[in-house]
């Protein structure tokens, strides 16, 4: 499984519709301090189902919503679409390509899909089990999560042990 | 559930003992189990002693760099004992000089052949890892613009060169 | 004491406001008491928002270096209201992009005629504020040595050129 | 009142005597992970006072003593100097140089002195309170601090502006 393609579009500081395509090997990700890089990382936790404003720095789910700026208005919505290559099949479903959509209106409205059809939250969630990338996996390493590794208490790191296991 | 936690453990502190030898280039790092109190199941310390130093293990008396260091070799050893063919690191560079942060690179190249990586820094060196650069700005105040960037187009202030 | 706390604090936070403005170049931040539930005093919550940006003022959803950039601002801020003629700094720099560094050194040679500075760094802009530079090594493992360094002596990787 | 020198003997990694003169104006330091540099902020701390182990990243007092190496043996003692100029006449004391010392024996032997007559870690205290130096200032801003100002919660951000106030 790779990752082919992150569409974000009203998420956070990304007010304009943006495509990010990744290559194979390494993607790197450069810019001055506020630009906006650690947010592309939230859309992609996002949409794979996170549950927790808190991780994504917001006090509520609706803080992800383009809240507006000196030249433009809020967003009415939030959209990520991750687009997946399932050809090695680690994905349980049976596509060679998967988009996974999420979608959440400034009225609170939610939405998820996969491939165009409506899912489930639990769905996302059951795709993604076992490949690293869901709420339980070591592929993501966020800002300043190698300082917070250091000084745990030992049940802490027990905690992050028994996630893996 | 506890002989998979200690099937885990077993795979994992051997990973890290490995790793750890490697990005501080020699020197004993370990993963112990430790009762705590008030807990009904041990804890996981860090024993970590880099080359030539005879600190007795403690993590707390090393330098940030090296307490990153070490933290960045557990990472790894989570990850390799549950591989994803994706991994996404936010600025795990920063508290690192540059001999740290080639180690760094060097051990991540073993696994871009099996793996992609999203990487976000600040770095030169770890720039170098890049088959593909993005650069992100904010020309309209608040609002984010994604450019693809050349190598050469860096400077020193990350983008300010290019808008390609 | 309430009456000195709240001198105090009426006093820090207009530092802090002004600060604010100078390290980002514009926006508004501000220091406010806040109600806590089980805690008999208020406590003290920060509102913070950068030029251009419209994210209600919480620091929680900054960025790194933008959160850092406020913490130095009320730091300073708390500096000048007990102003000392030593000030210690420790690698303050890290998560900052060479904009943010260079607003932070520019705020510092204000306060470098009335305060002497010892600073922590591995960052070549804030390097530039120096007056004596020393370069700390560990050639024989385990065991720190100071020695002089002259500016153009430092290579990427901060000492290695040098043994002076 | 400023720092002309500090002396560090067998204090965590300077086990060989080793000296800093500060100049006026801005003293940088430098060199790679580890080396030290942090160390030096320590002793600092340490000779005028401090009492936390956990503050200066130990888990008891005695870890501040060189504890030998792959080429040395560990120290007996740990000794620290510091030589501040007091023309300005910041510290309560009628001297225009101070020499505060601490040392620390490994059996566990404790010893300040101010200008070589033996003190009590008080009197050390006392000499430097409303310097910014002492326990209370804000003149030193430890590695990760900032990182630890920005999370910390409201009540714990005003315990730091009592201290101030
Ligand atoms: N809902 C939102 N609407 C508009 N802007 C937002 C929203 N949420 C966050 N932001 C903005 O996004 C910016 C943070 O971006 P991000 O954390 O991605 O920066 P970064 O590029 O990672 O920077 P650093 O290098 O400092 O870590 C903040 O300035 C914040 O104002
Ligand atoms: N009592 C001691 N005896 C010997 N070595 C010690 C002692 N206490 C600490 N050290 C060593 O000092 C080193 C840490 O030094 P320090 O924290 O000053 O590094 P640093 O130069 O600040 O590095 P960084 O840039 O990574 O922050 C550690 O490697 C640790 O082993
Ligand atoms: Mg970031
Ligand atoms: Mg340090």
């Amino acid at each position: 499984m790779f990752l082919k393609r992150l569409e974000l579009h009203g998420f956070k500081s990304f007010a304009h519709k943006t495509a990010i395509d990744f290559m194979p090997g390494v993607t790197i990700v450069v810019g001055p301090n506020g630009c906006g890089k650690s947010n592309v990382l939230d859309a992609m936790r996002w949409v794979l189902g996170e549950t927790s404003a808190k991780s994504l720095r917001g006090a509520k789910m609706g803080d992800v919503v383009f809240r507006g700026s000196a030249s433009m208005k809020a967003a009415n919505f939030a959209q990520v679409n991750l687009i997946v290559n399932n050809e090695a099949a680690n994905l349980k479903i049976d596509q060679t390509e998967v988009m996974v959509t999420r979608r959440l209106f400034s009225d609170g409205d939610a939405e998820y899909q996969i491939n165009k059809q409506k899912a489930r939250m639990r769905d996302v969630h059951e795709l993604f089990l076992d490949t690293g990338l869901g709420a339980d996996g070591y592929s993501v390493i966020e800002q300043g999560q190698i300082g917070q590794m250091v000084a745990a208490k030992p049940s802490e790191r027990r905690d992050l042990f028994e996630e893996a296991a | 559930t506890s002989r998979l936690f200690h099937e885990a453990f077993a795979q994992i502190r051997t990973n890290f003992q490995e790793n750890f030898r490697r990005l501080f280039n020699g020197g004993k790092g370990d993963l112990i189990m430790v009762e705590e109190e008030g807990q009904p199941e041990p804890g996981i310390d860090i024993f970590a002693q880099p080359p030539g130093k005879n600190i007795g293990g403690s993590i707390t008396l090393m330098s940030g760099g090296e307490k990153a260091m070490t933290a960045i070799g557990l990472m790894l050893a989570l990850f390799q004992f549950k591989p994803s063919p994706i991994c996404v690191l936010d600025e795990i560079d920063a508290p690192l000089d540059d001999v740290n942060c080639q180690r760094l690179c060097d051990a991540l190249k073993e696994y871009a052949r099996t793996t992609q990586f999203l990487i976000i820094t600040h770095n030169k060196i770890t720039m170098a890892l890049a088959d593909t650069i993005y650069g992100v700005t904010m020309q309209e105040p608040g609002i984010s613009k994604l450019v693809s960037v050349k190598f050469q187009d860096i400077d020193s202030s990350g983008l300010l060169e290019t808008a390609s």
